[in-house]
């Protein structure tokens, strides 16, 4: 049982590190098991530096370098064991323009590999969906209208 | 095992008459003022997957989640929620041997609800069985309710490693 | 002691009507004591109905409507016991563009009642400022600039 | 009994060299990028008037705010994290006999706290006791947190009585 956790935990800390980087621009987040010898006994940390600082465990990070950490890990996770779908509601809230362009692009290249279903309030991630939903309310009751958006070929 | 459709009737600010929402098996996005019902939307899909907890829906108890009648007054509250979800099954990731799996739940408002499995009456436990062979279930990391993204790196320790020793 | 509380809660009550009023442009909130006999043998509720729907209670309602309501809470407690001073932390994160606008507006408004400081990402708050910090990171040390905002008079 | 300025110095991401934030007596905003300090910033006003708890300052324990280097390497980190506040006092809401009150607080590497109030060392319990006089204190529905505005909403309806009585 311990190899199972081992090989899953190994296969979630090498992705996470490559989610964090391209999330960041170059930061560095890892993993860390906080008793190597037996994994059971204790926790996971989750050390961050982002480009700039040191590197801090992730309690004293900003709510944005939160959202961008948490993100990382849930994709992190995908990769060893894809759900099927996402239902990621409002997960840029925090975000500043900076990370919220990046969060677009990896939420677009990551629908590749599973559904993605987000919510957002934010233009550059209604830029990047393939079909895109505006709903709005009247005497109460929700309504959709629906924009599918299509490569122009001609 | 994608969502290739969710059919909202008399759930929450959707009326009485049935909205159908076809899901990209890409990226889609869902946009809108504040409370015109996106977050609804979710929770639908939640509702439909058995999640028996109200409150996770923001409701008291399970029957607040039918439709009170919005703007036209309570004379037009829907009598019970019904939420239908179409699932791609091309791969079997569930275990039913049809290429799609048409899932539907209603409740009514003595807060008692149905559920259907391919057009036919199933006890929520056998759904949450078939369910949870294919990954699918109303709760887990893959999905991020409104003002949670940070829960992932605000659990201990020990609970982010519980984390992924229940993925194995 | 009851008089003192019931005196402090009606004037929160009617307060509060006004500030949701405001904020949501014509929404009717109100709070509702659960035991009117005795306000200490149980709480007190809060209905909210946004404009175009039905009176509910705030459980059942959105991120932004909720934040909304809770902004009207504060202030409502403010005209009875104003603060010195309100420090608030992004607290338009859910906020659509037209709610964005209208508190941009009532903080602006209610900053002549006591001391407000506010972290913000967005433009129509920072618009409303008396005075705008922007703070930015060098070798991991935060820098900061300030831009007071003065009248122009000729 | 306003803000007039908070000076920061070896406090998180504010190095050794002292920054002066002035603060206007009517709206102050703060912006800037995810991680650049402003949150901190609210944190330091939070730590000068007493916070004992670590865990709401996002740190594990109190030594833990001080300045750790940056990117000059942890050679250069502080010994000490040291804020000052400059309040109004022209109304005397502060039960100390100046225009204005000057208080600060330094906690070095083994966690322990000194206190100045006007310059002269207090106990923190003394100047809690005179804080609270004037409704100042490091908690409160006057100081919203990042992420916690639904606060308000999402607590029981006994909570909110009791959040009601505390004012009075
Ligand atoms: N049973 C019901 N009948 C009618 N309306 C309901 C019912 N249950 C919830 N609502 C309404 O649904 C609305 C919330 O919708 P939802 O959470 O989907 O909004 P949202 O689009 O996600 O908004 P936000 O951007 O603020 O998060 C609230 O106004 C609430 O009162
Ligand atoms: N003792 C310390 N020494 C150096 N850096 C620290 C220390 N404690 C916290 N930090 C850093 O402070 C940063 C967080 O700053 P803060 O919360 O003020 O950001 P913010 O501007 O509010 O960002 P956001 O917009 O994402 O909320 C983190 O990068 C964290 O690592
Ligand atoms: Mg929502
Ligand atoms: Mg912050």
């Amino acid at each position: 049982k311990k190899e199972v956790f081992v090989e899953a935990y190994n296969e979630i800390k090498e992705s996470f590190v490559e989610f964090f980087a391209k999330l960041t621009g170059g930061g560095i987040g890892y993993l860390s098991q906080q008793n190597q010898e037996d994994p059971f006994a204790a926790g996971i940390d989750i050390f961050v530096q982002f480009p700039g600082k040191n590197s801090r465990l992730i309690a004293s990070a900003s709510g944005g370098e939160k959202s961008v950490t948490a993100v990382s890990f849930i994709f992190a996770i995908q990769s060893m064991s894809p759900a099927p779908f996402y239902l990621l509601d409002e997960i840029d809230a925090h975000l500043d323009a900076y990370n919220s362009e990046r969060l677009a692009d990896l939420l677009k290249q990551q629908s590749a590999t599973s559904q993605l279903i987000a919510i957002t309030l934010r233009d550059v991630i209604m830029d990047r969906a393939d079909r895109l939903f505006g709903v709005y309310i009247q005497n109460g009751i929700s309504k959709l209208v629906s924009t599918k958006i299509e490569e122009v070929t001609s | 095992a994608y969502i290739k459709r969710v059919e909202i009737r008399g759930f929450k600010t959707f009326g009485s008459k049935k909205i159908s929402v076809p899901l990209d098996r890409g990226f889609t996005v869902i946009t809108g003022p504040n409370g015109s019902g996106k977050s609804n939307i979710l929770d639908a899909i939640r509702f439909v997957l058995g999640d028996l907890s109200a409150r996770s829906l923001r409701a008291d108890k399970m029957s607040e989640v039918i439709f009170d009648g919005g703007r036209l007054g309570s004379s037009e509250a829907a009598k019970t929620a019904q939420i239908s979800i179409l699932l791609d099954n091309k791969k079997r990731q569930i275990p039913v041997d049809t290429g799609t799996v048409h899932i539907s739940r209603k409740v009514n408002r003595r807060g008692i609800s149905q559920y259907l499995l391919n057009g036919k009456n199933v006890s929520r436990s056998h759904l949450i069985d078939i369910l949870s062979i294919a990954g699918l279930s109303s709760a887990g990391h893959n999905i991020v309710m409104q003002g949670t993204i940070t829960r992932l790196t605000d659990i201990t320790p020990v609970e982010r490693r519980k984390l992924i020793e229940d993925l194995i």
